[in-house]
């Protein structure tokens, strides 16, 4: 099984390689990697050691190579379509945010129960009715469901997400939701990076 | 140096723990809370290993003794208090979130430029204008920034909170921010969880 910290720092090493591309670089070894993102260049070898060999050693690694190889092991060759299911501040939020498209997750659909929301646009995309999910779901090819709905709704609305098709979930809500064994399911808390700060304001005093 | 997907973890061990007492369990091992938890129990005894001897072996460790001890460790055996300059979608939906207070992080402000968020309120919260900042930042005994503006005003707003006072920064904004040595910077980027999501669906397809 493959850590999930490796799987994140990946996903950094790819967007440093991909800066390296647009300044014209042609090779990097692990060690300018290690430097360009702040971990230690034997973590850096560690990781990329799980997925086979790439460079030579020596002469470091082809950044357009290993950039490729990075996109693919993340899945992010091809795109993805997600659906957020609540259209609040946070799924607003989301539904707007440019990070997800230059990484390749598309917004196919923004869905909400409540009537004032239903009708409104958020970008290109307007909010429908829950009525819409499994039609969405199908017609976009929509794999991720993104929960951004009160604690009480989430289950509920995570049933019928997986019902109607997705395969991966990613939980806002502050439930512990329960999802068979063949969905993946990801919770985002986010006072955990304020607890990564609290801990390094208490450990370097 | 502590990994920061140690800090991390600590964290999760930290709540689980929490539910522990709830339940009235009086002590654990750790393969109880790897179990709990989702990793290796090796890596409990790892990330615990960074910080001393808590429990005895072939006993397990005391629940509230160790939980007492994580807590003081993530620096949350006392408040923090945070300062949320940007009071627009991502803003808002952060100074409503349950789940700092329960965490023990307080938002004690909120500030935004624009004269149509100034004087709305966020729960208990008013939003006040920029000038507010040095002011509050002293009031209340704010030591943590979280910047939820756009990227063209991130660095500006970094610059006067920094100035301010605060001694960490939590940014969402999509810009890469300088800040001085002696101030922590910790970036979030929620596409980071979408791509750990195509990671499992490509890998386990
Ligand atoms: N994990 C985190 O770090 C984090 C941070 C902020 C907020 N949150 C959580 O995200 C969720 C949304 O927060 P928010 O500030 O956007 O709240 P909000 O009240 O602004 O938005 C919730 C939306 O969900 C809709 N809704 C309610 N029930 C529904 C249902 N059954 N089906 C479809 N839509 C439904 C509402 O109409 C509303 O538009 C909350 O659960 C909150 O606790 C989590
Ligand atoms: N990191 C992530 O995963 C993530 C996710 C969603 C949004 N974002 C980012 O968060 C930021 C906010 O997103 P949003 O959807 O809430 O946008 P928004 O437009 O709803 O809110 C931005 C707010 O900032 C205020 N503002 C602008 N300039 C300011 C200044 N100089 N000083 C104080 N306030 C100022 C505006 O008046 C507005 O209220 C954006 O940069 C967006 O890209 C990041």
């Amino acid at each position: 099984k493959i850590p999930e910290a490796t799987v994140m720092r990946l996903s950094i090493y790819s967007r440093y390689l991909h800066q390296l591309i647009d300044d014209g670089v042609k090779s990097v070894s692990s060690d300018e990697i290690a430097h360009g993102v702040g971990v230690s260049s034997a973590q850096v070898r560690k990781d990329l050691a799980y997925f086979g060999e790439f460079g030579t050693r020596g002469v470091g690694y082809k950044v357009e190579v290993l950039y490729g190889h990075l996109m693919k092991i993340l899945g992010l060759d091809r795109r993805w379509c997600a659906i957020i299911i609540g259209a609040g501040k946070l799924g607003s939020a989301l539904a707007l945010y440019q990070g997800f498209a230059a990484r390749g997750f598309n917004v196919g659909a923004i869905l909400d129960a409540s009537p004032d929301k239903i009708g409104t646009k958020l970008g290109e995309i307007e909010v429908e009715p829950l009525e819409m999910m499994a039609q969405r779901i199908e017609e976009k090819n929509i794999t991720i469901g993104i929960v951004t709905v009160p604690a009480s709704a989430a289950q509920e609305v995570t049933d019928k997400l997986i019902e109607s098709g997705v395969k991966a979930i990613l939980n806002f809500s502050p439930r512990v939701l329960k999802v068979p064994g063949n969905v993946i399911l990801r919770n985002v808390d986010l006072s955990v990076n304020l607890e990564v700060l609290s801990f390094n304001l208490n450990y370097l005093k």
